[in-house]
């Protein structure tokens, strides 16, 4: 995962900059003080190196602990593992804001879409029973209305 | 040309590459810091070997020579590990879609797109507008029907009521009772004019 | 720079969300 990379790499980093800055190379530099004192020289050049690789660590742990490193590194590891099959590039952020929230509403709208599709439906089917009963009232009242012609018709 | 790895930065909250520059500038300073402290335990060791004849000017020089070339190899093997870094471990593989942005997968609407679907949402909300205004229109006019047949329905009554009382003073039929009415009418007439006749 | 890319990777990944919130609650408050 990239936590182990990321230690790995570190690691490797500081192992090689402490190869990079031997005992030789610094007895090297330091000759004059070395052939006069070669122990304190070493103990000297140890401190220097043990100290410098408790401050690399710190710093590195720092960093992590601050950007919550591990977690996003797990993370980030899941989602990568996740998209393994994709073969296309994925997508990634236009650069129009309007473009790229636009994606974000479509779900949000096509339930709302549906939501219209059903309640019109439901009201077009109310409707449709609302309308029949009106017309068979229209037919009603036109037959009370003969009725009353008829009745009046006769005692004329 | 800079790579800005937004895409990281959305993803970490921070740039890749200004977490290898943090990284880099506090490395550097402990170096430098450490050197100093090098510097300043030797030239004290020094202070106590009196007749030594090696000068501060000389463990300067020392450590310049020393601190060069760790900041070479530091700066060679640093590069080295950023690039790795920013390969392996800061960066999103091409084909890789964050969790916040999974929709542009499901959904990648086109303008055209999301302004039909706009559209359609539009025309349904007046579709629907139409609709329940035509049935408050119906419902209307169910209401004002009840009425009408409530009123042709007392008229018919008042006919079947007018009829009934008809029926109870024993003319069942009206048409012919009236008939009826009209003969004996006309008879009681005949029979008046008769008996005035008569009386005569 | 670098400011500006984490400013404008922030928006990105929060404004959607934001937007959306505004937009679920327009739709709802129509279907009320």
């Amino acid at each position: 995962g990239r936590a182990q990379v990321f230690a790995a790499v570190v690691d490797t980093f500081l192992e090689k900059l402490v190869a990079a800055g031997s005992y030789q190379r610094f007895a090297n530099c330091y000759r004059c003080f070395y052939k006069l004192q070669p122990e304190v020289t070493r103990s000297i050049y140890d401190q220097f190196i043990s100290q410098l690789q408790t401050s690399v660590k710190e710093e590195i742990q720092e960093v992590k602990d601050e950007g919550n490193l591990d977690m996003l590194f797990n993370s980030l590891d899941k989602i990568v593992e996740e998209a393994k099959n994709q073969e296309e590039p994925a997508w990634r952020p236009s650069g129009v804001p309007e473009e790229d929230v636009r994606s974000a509403v479509v779900p949000y709208l096509l339930k709302h879409r549906s939501y219209l599709q059903k309640v019109l439906k439901e009201k077009e089917e109310e409707n449709q029973k609302a309308a029949e009963s009106v017309l068979a009232g229209r037919k009603r009242i036109a037959e009370l209305q003969q009725l009353i012609q008829a009745r009046k018709q006769a005692w004329q | 040309s800079v790579n800005p790895m937004a895409y990281e930065a959305q993803f970490f909250g921070f740039t890749p590459q200004t977490c290898m520059l943090r990284i880099y500038i506090a490395f550097q300073d402990y170096l430098f810091e450490m050197m100093l402290v090098v510097e300043s335990v030797i030239l004290k060791k020094l202070d106590g070997l009196p007749n030594s004849k090696i000068s501060a000017f000389q463990i300067r020089k020392s450590t310049e020579k020393f601190l060069l070339f760790m900041k070479e190899r530091f700066d060679q093997l640093f590069s080295k590990m950023e690039e790795v870094l920013l390969q392996l471990v800061l960066s999103i593989p091409p084909k890789v879609l964050l969790p916040e942005d999974k929709v542009h997968e499901q959904y990648p609407y086109s303008k055209e797109q999301f302004q039909a679907l706009q559209g359609e949402i539009h025309q349904l909300q007046q579709q629907y507008r139409a609709e329940a205004s035509a049935g408050q229109a119906l419902r209307a006019e169910l209401e004002e029907q009840k009425a009408v047949q409530a009123e042709l329905e007392k008229v018919l009554q008042w006919f079947d009521g007018l009829e009934n009382i008809c029926r109870e003073h024993g003319t069942g039929n009206f048409k012919e009772s009236f008939a009826f009415l009209t003969q004996n009418s006309k008879k009681l007439q005949d029979v008046l004019k008769d008996v005035e006749e008569k009386s005569r | 720079l670098d400011e500006l890319i984490v400013e404008t990777a922030t928006k990105r990944k929060q404004c959607p969300k934001k937007i959306l919130m505004h937009a679920i609650q327009t739709m709802k408050g129509e279907q009320e």
